[in-house]
């Protein structure tokens, strides 16, 4: 299963 | 968020207002490439769809919508306002050898499969060369204004401090998106011969020229 990384960064 | 995660994004802030402000002001496009314009309007497009679906802080918020703002607005002087200064001739470079193999590895190598998911990771890609189609007139013409060369400048600090940032995040946070850091790596590679130009030309009071 994939975990997405969180799109905090621009 | 860290020091270098912030003077990275005031740094691309920086570049975008840079360059705004030089056409705006000069009321000319003139060696500026519209085509790598139209790329980073596609780029923050694509990437920032989330802020119809998450929130995130009020900082990320402000500054996708400056940059997104920035890069239309930009993208409208060029191409509508100042048409007649845009120097269509030496921006010949195809921009459908960039789009076409980065969608599709975009559709191959990503984190989800989904149609956010894809279009970020498009992005990320296609902002690691977004820039060819400007560096490519440089190199056509032989030369830049220096005004233009601050902007590539501020565009090259701002991969390199996301660089460190990446580096701080790994360590403090045990945090790293593979996808994000290969493409920051290409694109920062991608500046260091303007980096060395820039360091041994403009910043001596020359004017950015080629050898021809």
């Amino acid at each position: 299963c994939h975990r997405t990384p969180a799109k905090d960064e621009l | 968020m860290n020091i270098f995660r912030l003077t990275g994004d005031l740094s691309h802030l920086a570049a975008i207002i840079i360059l705004l402000l030089k056409i705006w002001k000069s009321r000319s496009c003139a060696g500026i490439s519209g085509k790598s314009q139209v790329l980073f309007a596609l780029v923050f497009t694509t990437r920032y769809l989330d802020l119809l679906t998450s929130f995130i802080s009020l900082y990320n918020t402000t500054m996708k919508v400056i940059y997104i703002g920035c890069s239309y607005a930009t993208v409208y002087l060029i191409y509508m306002k100042l048409k007649a200064t845009y120097d269509g001739n030496h921006d010949t470079f195809r921009v459908e050898f960039l789009i076409v193999p980065v969608g599709g590895l975009a559709f191959l190598v990503n984190h989800d499969f989904s149609p956010l998911e894809i279009l970020w990771t498009f992005s990320i890609y296609l902002e690691s060369v977004a820039i060819l189609p400007q560096l490519f007139m440089i190199s056509k013409t032989g030369e830049a204004e220096t005004i233009t060369t601050h902007y590539l400048f501020f565009l090259g600090l701002y991969r390199a401090l996301y660089l460190i940032n990446w580096i701080w995040r790994f360590y403090f946070e045990g945090f790293f998106d593979m996808i994000a850091i290969v493409a920051g790596v290409v694109q920062t590679i991608l500046y260091c011969d303007f980096f060395y130009l820039y360091v041994t030309k403009v910043l001596k009071g020359k004017k950015l020229s080629l050898p021809a």
